[in-house]
């Protein structure tokens, strides 16, 4: 089982 | 006062048809470097990032910043009927809430007009630091498009593997499994047919791959895609805009749980 992430998880809000 | 023109017309359309269908609505941004936009899905997990510099237009004015909020849908509607030899022109008048695209045919002979209603869409911007990237695949655009497609008859996930071999794309589904391993090959006689791998460490991702045939809508701007990759970061689809900058996709990685 593939839990898919997100890019805010990454990248942060300008 | 914003307008540019851009003689060869048929770089915005194959821009619109690169991003329309991962993005609904979106802000461009105008200002003296370009034109630019940066917008994610409506999951979050996929974004894609534009920029056509300001000197690669024919002609281009920005009196001041300005962002317009379009549906890219409506927008792609409107530069279907722009012909592929056209000369398009986008304006927008400041203070005013509509924007024209103007095609202009090569022989002068066919000048359209279309005028769309901008829309009020809250800016949503994501910093993206410059990283280095643990891999550096460039390979034909074409290629990395088949193998999309061809995986997703597979399954819905791939998982792309970089060693000193070279990068290998995996999927498996219910009626079986798919590996296809592309080799570094540099001595091609064309450079748009090349595989280059620039490899620092061994890295292995897994994506979905709908997002990743969404990005390969971009295919026709560009004869070569570099796919970016390191452990812990989204990977980086890029697809150069010839000689005016580009269009970048960023994928969250999937996990095992």
């Amino acid at each position: 089982y593939t839990l898919q992430l997100h890019l805010p998880e990454f990248f942060v809000w300008k | 006062m914003f307008e540019l023109r851009l003689v060869q017309g048929s770089l915005l359309k194959k821009v619109l048809e690169s991003i329309k269908d991962l993005v609904n609505d979106a802000n461009f941004d105008c200002s003296s470097t370009g034109f630019s936009l940066q917008a994610m899905d409506s999951s979050h997990v996929a974004l894609v990032a534009l920029l056509l510099r300001s000197e690669g237009f024919e002609h281009y004015r920005c009196d001041r910043n300005l962002t317009m909020g379009m549906n890219l849908a409506n927008m792609a509607k409107m530069l279907k009927c722009a012909g592929n030899d056209d000369i398009i022109t986008i304006k927008a008048d400041d203070g005013t809430d509509t924007v024209t695209f103007m095609f202009e045919s090569p022989s002068q002979d066919k000048i359209s007009d279309f005028e769309m209603k901008l829309m009020d869409i809250d800016s949503e911007h994501l910093g993206i630091p410059e990283a280095e990237y643990e891999a550096i695949i460039r390979m034909p655009s074409a290629e990395f498009a088949r193998i999309c497609r061809d995986l997703s008859s597979i399954g819905d996930t791939v998982v792309i593997s970089v060693t000193k071999e070279g990068v290998r794309f995996s999927a498996r589904g219910d009626i079986g499994a798919a590996n296809i391993v592309c080799r570094q090959n540099a001595t091609v006689d064309k450079p748009e047919d090349a595989t280059i791998i620039e490899m620092q460490e061994p890295v292995t991702l897994t994506f979905a791959l709908r997002y990743m045939n969404s990005f390969t809508k971009a295919t026709p701007l560009a004869e070569q895609v570099t796919i970016s990759m390191s452990s812990d970061l989204p990977v980086v689809v890029e697809y150069k805009v010839a000689g005016m900058g580009y269009i970048r996709y960023y994928l969250a990685p999937k996990i095992e749980e």
